[in-house]
């Protein structure tokens, strides 16, 4: 009699969480811009046997940004996600790995992500500060104005814009503008870049060094900005994937500069 | 006849009596939700 078809997986059952684990973790290794994302629901899951030991699984997977930046070292472990009312970002994700002889690959993968409903924020925290545009002028102007204030008072490397992560402007009580960007140091320090800016490229791959700026410009009812930038030190890329195409660098032409 | 008879069998089959308490297993998927849903 031929052996019963063994129950369907369930969407938390061990193997289903593993698989999960594995398809977040290729997720992010190969995404190139934004934050880093965490699993919030396994939504479904297919297995396709396709001999011994040999599995086809189909997983839909339910994601939410974390506040670590795609290009940061921090271990996801230790990322947390971005709450409800700092205007969650949810990534919806349909993977197809193979199981072989209990280990993981992943086949294919196709992900979307979009921002809660602004309707969703303003029912529940009115006063809470939206997501905007990340081309809003008022974003531009004030990335622009944080990075040349830093670059202006640093005595380290010249830092160069590679990509803004999230911004976010605030009317009421006051009017603030919040936005967070990657960077990357330049060949130039601070000093050198006032003489020469165009001078001033990206470190090359095997000297880079990559960080993240978080900037609050208040425009009313005065005129304040403050700017925090962490650079994260070089990091070896990882050998499967080559630092050019590591996540989260988007090299901006060289020479381009944040003005 | 015999087939009337074994969907009438089925039927006062299927009318037994669950155990107080019984709970359905929770379906397979969607699975728990980790953080919130949006």
């Amino acid at each position: 009699v031929p052996a019963a078809p063994s129950a369907p997986l369930g969407c938390d059952d061990p193997e289903s969480e593993a698989a999960a684990e594995a398809a977040v973790n290729y997720i992010n290794g190969h995404s190139h811009h934004g934050y880093k994302f965490a699993l919030n629901r396994i939504e479904d899951i297919r297995v396709v046997p396709q001999g011994p030991n040999n599995d086809i699984m189909f997983l839909e997977l339910d994601l939410l940004e974390t506040t670590c930046p795609i290009l940061s070292p921090t271990p996801l472990a230790n990322c947390s996600v971005r709450s409800f009312a700092e205007h969650a970002v949810e990534g919806d994700c349909d993977v197809k790995l193979q199981k072989l002889d209990g280990t993981f690959s992943v086949l294919a993968s196709k992900c979307h992500s979009h921002a809660d409903s602004a309707e969703d924020i303003v029912k529940i925290c009115p006063d809470c500060p939206l997501l905007v545009s990340l081309n809003n002028t008022e974003v531009l102007e004030t990335v622009s104005a944080a990075l040349n204030d830093y670059n202006s008072k640093t005595t380290d490397s010249y830092l160069r814009l590679l990509e803004i992560g999230r911004a976010k402007i605030q009317f009421h009580p006051a009017h603030v503008v919040v936005t967070e960007f990657a960077v990357g140091a330049t060949n130039c320090t601070a000093e050198q870049a006032k003489a020469n800016v165009e001078a001033c490229q990206l470190l090359p791959e095997d000297q880079s060094n990559f960080g993240f700026c978080t900037a609050t410009m208040v425009k009313r009812p005065s005129q304040d900005l403050k700017v925090d930038c962490q650079l994260y030190g070089h990091q070896v890329p990882a050998p499967d994937i080559p630092l050019l195409s590591r996540p989260g660098v988007t090299y901006i032409h060289p020479g381009h500069d944040t003005s | 006849s015999v087939a009337k008879r074994a969907v009438a069998e089925a039927a006062q089959h299927d009318k037994v009596p669950r155990p107080v308490g019984f709970v359905p297993p929770p379906p397979p998927c969607p699975g728990k939700i980790r953080h919130f849903d949006i």
